[in-house]
């Protein structure tokens, strides 16, 4: 799954996700890859947030949404990060997902629960894209 | 008199310079924009979103064009057509688009024979007043609005993949609490012996949450 923030030249923000879901579902199945508030989300007053991970479950939480309206009530982007998705993992223990947070600031930051995740970021000041790494 | 104009001089500067720190500031802002993320090393993807909002178009531009630069590269596999077969082992996409701005969303799911998704997703959220089309309703609309297709989203990894795992007994899947458990199915409930008490389901419910997290991963995911 790709999903995908961006702060144009006015900051105005979009978000958008694609995917192909999950392999060998049942037919008919859909994850929240189309989910406005899980895989995705943004409020240009505040800022923005993707996720990727188990869709089944992560549709259940809204993690998107849940790091936006954090930031709203001014969580730094790191501990939004953290605290959604920690809400998923104190009931679903072994989960598998992450998000990526991002202020109007342009402050970003990550958070992941069973797996690695890696998110990336192209901004004025660097010269190409930059890979960060989030650990569990 | 000369005491009040040297006052309203002051003030007069006091606020114009309030005003240059605030457009300062604001301009000190704007410095940080653009600005593109993502999940994942997708490199190609955030530079094509990139090249879109560095040359002045919308931020909903360049979320299109980023998320179909994975569309049509593949990425990891988890985009786009080729990939993901379902049990038929067919590919079908979902896609998301949000305007932070106006709080528009368009998206489309499970989304049959059409390869551009956040396209797709794009039409939904300019001509129509609906958040979310699906299945083959959403191949005929995307179709209709001038996208390409009937495709078949298959590919020669997606259907090899399929043929190992329906000779693996079509194993792991996402069923639960139904028979047969170690092959194909049609699949039919699982009927327990005696009562449906907490006891019984609270084993079955552990079972699969472990049974869960065997496949779920980060080749296997949304």
């Amino acid at each position: 799954t790709i999903s995908m923030a961006v702060f144009d030249k006015m900051g105005n923000i979009a978000v958008g996700t694609s995917t192909n879901g999950a392999t060998f579902k049942i037919p008919g199945r859909v994850g929240d890859g189309p989910i406005a508030g899980s895989s995705a989300y943004a409020d240009d007053e505040v800022g923005a947030c993707g996720a990727t991970g188990d869709g089944d479950i992560m549709m259940r939480f809204l993690p998107c949404y849940q790091v936006v309206e954090s930031m709203r009530l001014g969580m730094e982007p790191n501990l939004a990060a953290k605290d959604a998705i920690s809400r998923i993992a104190r009931k679903f223990p072994d989960f598998v997902g992450a998000v990526f947070a991002i202020n109007k600031k342009g402050v970003h930051a990550g958070a992941c629960h069973g797996w690695t995740f890696q998110y990336s970021v192209r901004s004025p000041e660097m010269d190409d894209v930059k890979v960060y790494t989030v650990v569990p | 008199m000369a005491a009040t104009h040297l006052n309203s001089a002051s003030i007069f500067l006091l606020t114009f310079s309030l005003l240059f720190l605030v457009m300062g500031h604001e301009a000190s802002n704007s410095g940080q924009y653009p600005v593109v993320v993502s999940t994942w090393p997708f490199l190609e993807a955030v530079r094509a979103a990139w090249r879109v909002v560095d040359n002045g178009f919308s931020a909903v531009d360049a979320v299109v064009e980023g998320c179909s630069a994975c569309e049509e590269l593949r990425c990891d596999g988890t985009v786009g057509p080729g990939g993901s077969p379902d049990e038929n082992g067919e590919t079908t996409i979902d896609a998301l688009v949000m305007d932070g701005v106006t709080m528009e969303v368009g998206a489309v799911a499970a989304m049959r024979y059409i390869k551009d998704g956040i396209k797709a997703a794009r039409l939904v959220m300019q001509y129509t007043e609906h958040t979310l089309l699906v299945g083959e309703q959403a191949s005929a609309f995307a179709i209709s609005m001038g996208l390409p297709g009937p495709t078949n989203l298959s590919s020669s990894e997606s259907m090899e993949k399929w043929i190992k795992w329906k000779e693996n007994h079509c194993q792991p899947n996402f069923w639960k609490d139904v028979v047969p458990v170690d092959s194909c199915g049609p699949y039919h409930a699982k009927h327990f012996l005696g009562s449906s008490h907490g006891t019984c389901s609270k084993t079955t419910l552990m079972e699969n949450i472990k049974s869960r997290s065997s496949h779920v991963g980060r080749h296997n995911h949304d």
